[in-house]
This record gives C-alpha cells, sequence and structure tokens, in this order.
C-alpha cells in the first residue's frame, strides 16, 4: 500500500469532534483519537480524500479492493449513515460502537434486522433470505440444489417466523436471535476493548511535535 | 435425519461480516 506523509492529512481529529463522539458512543476520548489512526490508514489506502470508499472498506476487509461481497455492501450502507456514497469519520465511530463489547445487546440485534433487512422495507422476506443464503453459498464455493436452499430458508422461516406471515418482523428477530445468540457472534469485535493498544502510535507521540 | 441448518448461521460465516479484518490492515 502507498504511503502516505503524516504532513497530507490531519493527525487528530478536530477535538470537538472527538470529545461529542467520546460522550455520545462507549469510546473514550482517548479510544476516539485511536480509531482515527484506523480511520486514517483505512480512507487514505487508494483515494487520498480521508474518506472512506467501498473499494478501501473492500480493501481493509479482504485485501482486495474490487472483491464484491453482499454482506461488506450491506455494513457499508449501514455506516453510510448520511448516504453519500462514502463512510466519514463520525459515522466510522457511531457505527464501530455498536460492535463494542460494552454496547447493549439490544442495538446489535437491531443493527443486524437492518443489516439482513436487504430492501428496508421493515422485515426480512423469504426472498431476502434466499437472496443472502445464496450469495454465502457462492462466497464459499458450496453447491446445493434449489430444493436444498429453499429447505434452509423453509427451516428458519419455521423458527423464526412465529405468525406464520412470510416474513420476519423486528419483534419475531428480537426473539429468534436472543435464542439463538451465535448468529450475533459477529456483531462485537473484543478488539474494540483495547483499540488503544492495536494503535499505540497515536499514545506514543501524542501531543508531541513531530 | 440432516442437522437442521439456520439460514442466519450460514450468513453469519461470511468474510463480509467479520469486521475484525480491519483492525488487522
Amino acid at each position: 500500500m502507498g504511503c502516505v506523509s503524516s504532513k497530507q492529512f490531519r493527525r487528530a481529529p478536530p477535538h470537538e469532534d472527538a470529545a461529542l463522539l467520546a460522550k455520545e458512543t462507549t469510546f473514550s476520548l482517548n479510544e476516539v483519537e485511536a480509531l482515527y489512526e484506523l480511520f486514517k490508514k483505512i480512507s487514505y489506502s487508494i483515494f487520498k480524500d480521508g474518506l472512506i470508499h467501498k473499494e478501501e472498506f473492500q480493501l481493509a476487509l479482504f485485501r482486495n479492493s474490487n472483491r464484491k461481497n453482499l454482506f461488506a455492501d450491506r455494513i457499508f450502507d449501514l455506516f453510510d449513515l448520511k448516504r453519500n456514497g462514502v463512510i466519514e469519520f463520525e459515522e466510522f465511530v457511531r457505527s464501530l460502537h455498536i460492535f463494542h463489547p460494552d454496547t447493549p445487546m439490544a442495538d446489535k440485534i437491531a443493527f443486524a434486522f437492518r443489516l439482513y433487512d436487504l430492501r428496508g422495507t421493515g422485515s426480512i422476506e423469504r426472498e431476502e433470505l434466499k437472496e443472502m443464503v445464496l450469495a454465502i453459498l457462492n462466497e464459499s464455493d458450496l453447491l446445493l440444489s434449489d430444493d436444498a436452499v429453499e429447505q434452509i430458508v423453509d427451516q428458519t422461516f419455521k423458527q423464526a417466523d412465529l405468525n406464520s406471515d412470510g416474513r420476519i418482523d423486528p419483534d419475531e428477530w428480537k426473539e429468534f436471535a436472543s435464542k439463538n445468540p451465535a448468529l450475533l457472534k459477529n456483531m462485537t469485535l473484543p478488539y474494540l476493548k483495547d483499540i488503544t493498544m492495536s494503535f499505540p502510535s497515536f499514545v506514543v507521540y501524542s501531543g508531541a511535535g513531530d | 435425519e440432516p442437522v437442521a441448518l439456520n439460514a442466519f448461521e450460514l450468513i453469519s460465516m461470511s468474510a463480509g461480516l467479520n469486521l475484525g479484518n480491519l483492525f488487522d490492515s
């Protein structure tokens, strides 16, 4: 990856922004400023504009800026709170907050629901679930017959769609996810508990001239 | 009798959902 001299970008987020984010998320001020180190690294990896573009997000996730993935696209879209096609630092912090180990499970369940509600209709439809199953099978180079895929979708709807109306609504999802906590394991990132350890560069010269 | 597979368990294995990779970039 090309490297960029520190002169070309701000070394720390504007103080008021960092303080507000620290006040409104589970991150401390120190952790917000450490997240800024990570954000800079990702947001300058391809386009030198301090914003995370989808290619940069894909590069950070997969080491491949061109690799398409339905679920990474959904995460990117949910992080892009202003829906302007890029992830800004504030959006990055507020979204990663959901993945903090100390963030309440209800917030993680709600985020996961929005993630899987591909078309944003307010419920997870059969077709959406089938599309996601086909996407993960394709990603894993797994071949299953259409019947087998239908069976998996049927089986899941039987468990989750309590009122059998053909879609999973937020309450049904909450009930289902609470009974199957393993489904939410990737909604928590232990890294976030010691983010300042992962990005010590902030701590070493914090405030000192370079 | 095949193990009853849950679609969301399958989906949760996607690399696209493993944001831990962001920290190793």
